[in-house]
């Protein structure tokens, strides 16, 4: 574990604890793209499966544990709790996410390292990880005027991708064999699609005006 | 060395 790693998990731990926080507290889910939230939580069920199969440290299953259930848990409120179900923007999350889980599926079932159940749908869960955050992304620009919790949930999931970036280039000159074109090139591509967000995120932190999204 | 393990990352 290095500290671009570490930090990486603690964004990432971080994102999903502001989410959590609105959602929980402020009993509101207004920006928040259910469909995004449905994608990862499907991403953490496939990739995950090897907490039952093998053993790495107990952080890693605890933090695997938490994404698990973190994830459910902010679905189920979205969609069943009484009043968060309310403030949730069905109209105008409308991204067709089923459409991103058949190519994923297909792309994972020709690309990847061994073909067996495992590793077919750890390799899917990356491809779907990677494009997770394009509902969320569309709905943050639909509604335009984005709400500071909203805004810093996906910030600090962006900055989670960009360490792990820190993290490939550290490991890759510090350990032998360190190759992973799969996660590489995936994880890339995630972070890719943040870019433009961030642009808009850091000028509107440096103009110190609320996050605003252009048409 | 640091010795590598599968699949350690989240």
């Amino acid at each position: 574990m290095n500290i671009f790693r570490l930090a990486g998990d603690m964004s990432h731990l971080f994102s999903i604890l502001l989410l959590l926080l609105k959602i929980h507290t402020i009993k509101s889910c207004a920006g928040v793209s259910l469909k995004t939230q449905e994608l990862y939580a499907l991403v953490f069920a496939t990739r995950y499966l090897d907490i039952f199969t093998g053993y790495i440290s107990l952080y890693n299953t605890l933090m695997k544990m938490f994404f698990l259930w973190s994830s459910f848990t902010i679905v189920w409120y979205m969609r069943y709790h009484n009043v968060v179900r309310r403030s949730y923007d069905k109209d105008q999350d409308t991204f067709r996410h089923y459409f991103l889980i058949l190519p994923c599926f297909i792309l994972a079932l020709l690309v990847h390292e061994k073909f067996t159940f495992l590793e077919v749908l750890w390799t899917f869960s990356l491809y779907l990880e990677a494009v997770a955050i394009l509902p969320q992304l569309v709905l943050l620009q639909r509604t335009r005027n984005v709400d500071n919790l909203t805004g810093h949930y996906v910030f600090f999931l962006g900055a989670y991708r960009s360490f792990y970036i820190l993290n490939w280039i550290y490991r890759y000159f510090t350990e032998q064999n360190y190759y992973k074109w799969i996660t590489w090139i995936s994880g890339l591509v995630q972070t890719a699609l943040y870019a433009d967000f961030f642009y808009y995120y850091v000028k509107s932190w440096r103009n110190s005006e609320r996050l605003q999204l252009p048409a | 060395e640091v010795e590598t393990d599968e699949k350690d990352e989240l």
